[in-house]
């Protein structure tokens, strides 16, 4: 996370720490972790954690390591031999089953999945929540929870921003609809490491409680606009996929 | 030895015979004869009362006679002067003068024989309670058609015990009823009926005519009836004295019907039937009885049910009805059986969540369950209180007997994030 904060783990309780490789994922059941198909299209056995705002070694032996029973990627991604390549991020999304249920305390709780109706298209200018482990300003990769206010912003303006590098053409990337663009602002923006994690609106008409609006998804350069999957598109896909897998397999 | 005939003569006799005299003679003939004692001489001094002198004959310690003075044949053809004749085989004959006699008298000359006596008619008492036969020496009894002779040889009775009655009603009767009932009989009759049935016995006054109790109230000729554990009667007299009804609770009753040597009346009649054993009609609490009746008696059957949220509990099962039977004993089989209030049993615990443990887990009883707030939270939000149901499950009126989930809560968190941006 670029310009953020150190976070308590309380105030994003639904935060799921994937080790490695790094990556972030959101809690929507007790069973079930949303997160980004590009975190586990070459990962899918991940090893994952809850409950923690450190993630070293001594604080992980105290979380709440989550184990993984199956893991289905959205079948809209394309998948690459070469993921290093990829620049169409469209349907970035995945689901990850869980063996065991996830006890909800303090420290570990659900992120609400967005409703159908219009309310939940956020509107320009409202800022959500983003956090994560990832990269931030000075480092690669941090030892606490980091978390950063940002706001929705027109798809425009990701697809404008000028990269400072120079391999990068972004008008190759893939835009569409899925995606929701936020950021922008002093530099505030998710960055690798963060994928995954949720994006977090306040529920409409609920100032207290929130969603998850999108997925940290990728983004043309940390510190400027970021790229998120919208997940209110996917709610029918979610929905039905955790319907038809709500039984353990017979693996 | 006893003999047939004697002699006896005064002291001296035929000469005079002497003062301060005493003599006694013990005759006796054979049993089954009289005795005719016969004086063909008779000379003794005369005396008022034959105080001084006299011949006594004595006979079952009573005085026959007293005899003195001088005695002649009334009739010319019979030597005769004086006789007695007594139905005993034993008299005794006591001579006895006194010490002045200025006179010379020849005493006298008697003779004896033994002679039939006619038992049947000789005594006062009969000797047979029917008909009698006198011979020479004796007698005997015999009865009329269906009677028999009783051991004792004199009375006749009627052979009339040993029936037994199993049919579920019947009518009995006195032998020769309405005609006069035997005399010395005893009549014994059993009614047998199967078990469950109580003999009821009805007898009509008019239907009852037995010979009247004697002066110290007890009946000569008397009807018992005799149950299992209970007497009625005795009952004698003109018109039955007892109630009409006689409910005896029990399937077996003797009747014994005693008659003396007399007096014997038109007798009785009786009718009975058999009744089924009634049951009591008992309260059982918590359930209702089919069919309700006013009385229930052997062989009734009811089925008892538990009102709602009752039943009986077994060793491996429960149920909510059961059938009971009026048993030949008077009492209800499977009495035992009780119906008891449903008990739901410890409500099941909840993933997420807890149950209040209630104070009582019988019908009707309260269960609460709660999430574990603030991170769960009940999915239905009226599905938190059960009652224990008739059927024995925590029923929910929402859930029914499904329980409650605790989901948890999304979007909440415990710390609100605060971040350093402005």
């Amino acid at each position: 996370i670029f310009g953020g904060s150190p976070a308590d783990i309380k105030s994003f309780p639904w935060q799921v720490y994937f080790a490695s490789p790094r990556a972030g994922g959101a809690l929507i059941d007790e069973y079930w972790v949303l997160t980004a198909a590009h975190v586990v299209e070459k990962n899918r056995n991940p090893e994952m954690y809850v409950g923690t705002t450190s993630v070293n070694r001594d604080n992980r032996k105290n979380a709440q390591m989550l184990t993984p029973e199956r893991v289905i990627i959205h079948p809209d991604w394309t998948f690459l031999n070469d993921p290093d390549t990829r620049s169409n991020f469209n349907h970035d999304i995945a689901l990850i089953r869980l063996k065991d249920p996830v006890k909800m305390g303090p420290t570990v709780s659900l992120i609400c999945l967005p409703g159908k109706s219009s309310a939940y298209d956020p509107s320009m200018g409202t800022v959500g929540l983003i956090s994560g482990w990832g990269r931030t300003e000075k480092r690669d990769h941090v030892v606490r929870l980091q978390g950063a206010k940002i706001p929705i912003t027109p798809l425009q303006k990701c697809q404008e921003v000028k990269v400072t590098n120079p391999k990068l053409d972004l008008k190759s990337y893939v835009f569409t609809d899925n995606m929701i663009c936020a950021g922008g602002e002093k530099g505030v923006d998710s960055c690798g490491g963060d994928s995954g994690g949720a994006l977090v609106l306040p529920v409409p008409n609920e100032n207290t409680k929130f969603y998850v609006a999108g997925l940290v998804s990728w983004g043309p350069e940390c510190g400027t606009y970021g790229i998120y999957t919208r997940v209110k598109n996917y709610i029918d896909w979610i929905t039905k996929t955790m319907q038809e897998n709500s039984t353990p397999s017979l693996d | 030895e006893p003999t047939m005939y004697g002699e006896i003569l005064s002291p001296n006799y035929p000469q005079a015979y002497p003062n301060e005299a005493e003599k006694t003679w013990d005759i006796e003939v054979p049993e089954g004869y009289g005795i005719h004692l016969y004086f063909t001489h008779l000379d003794i001094e005369l005396s008022e009362n034959c105080d001084y002198d006299s011949v006594q004959i004595i006979s079952g310690g009573v005085e026959e006679g007293k005899v003195c003075g001088k005695r002649t044949s009334k009739n010319p053809n019979s030597p005769i002067v004086e006789e007695f004749q007594v139905s005993s085989n034993q008299i005794q004959v006591i001579f006895k003068s006194d010490f002045s006699n200025e006179e010379r008298f020849t005493g006298f000359a008697a003779y004896y024989v033994a002679v039939d006596i006619n038992e049947c008619t000789d005594f006062s008492d009969a000797p047979c309670s029917h008909f009698c036969n006198n011979f020479i020496g004796g007698y005997f009894c015999s009865c009329p058609p269906e009677y028999f002779l009783h051991d004792d040889m004199k009375n006749c009775g009627v052979n009339c015990s040993g029936n037994v009655f199993t049919e579920l009603i019947g009518e009995i009767t006195s032998p020769n009823y309405p005609n006069p009932y035997p005399e010395n009989s005893r009549c014994e009759y059993q009614i047998l009926l199967e078990q469950g049935f109580q003999v009821v016995v009805t007898v009509r006054r008019e239907d009852f005519d037995v010979e009247p109790a004697d002066s110290e109230g007890n009946c000569v000729d008397s009807l018992v009836f005799v149950a299992r554990d209970q007497q009625f009667g005795p009952y004698c007299g003109n018109g039955f004295p007892g109630p009409l009804n006689i409910e005896t609770n029990s399937n077996a009753l003797d009747i014994i019907f005693q008659t003396d040597q007399t007096g014997q009346q038109k007798g009785w009649k009786l009718r009975y039937r058999g009744d089924p054993i009634p049951c009591a009609k008992e309260f059982t609490a918590n359930s209702v009885w089919e069919p309700q009746k006013e009385k229930y008696v052997f062989k009734d059957v009811v089925m008892i049910t538990c009102l709602e949220g009752f039943e009986v509990v077994q060793e491996s099962d429960s149920l909510r009805y059961f059938y009971s039977t009026c048993q030949s004993n008077g009492k209800w089989s499977n009495s035992k059986l009780k119906c008891e209030p449903v008990n739901c049993g410890s409500p099941d615990p909840i993933q997420n969540g807890k149950v209040e443990e209630p104070e009582d887990t019988i019908f009707g009883s309260v269960a609460r369950y709660t999430c574990d707030e603030p991170y769960y939270y009940m999915q239905n939000e009226e599905s938190g209180e059960y009652h224990c149901a008739g059927n024995g499950s925590w029923v929910n009126d929402v859930l029914g007997t499904e329980l409650p989930q605790c989901v948890p809560v999304c979007g909440v968190p415990s710390v609100p994030f605060v971040g350093t941006q402005r």
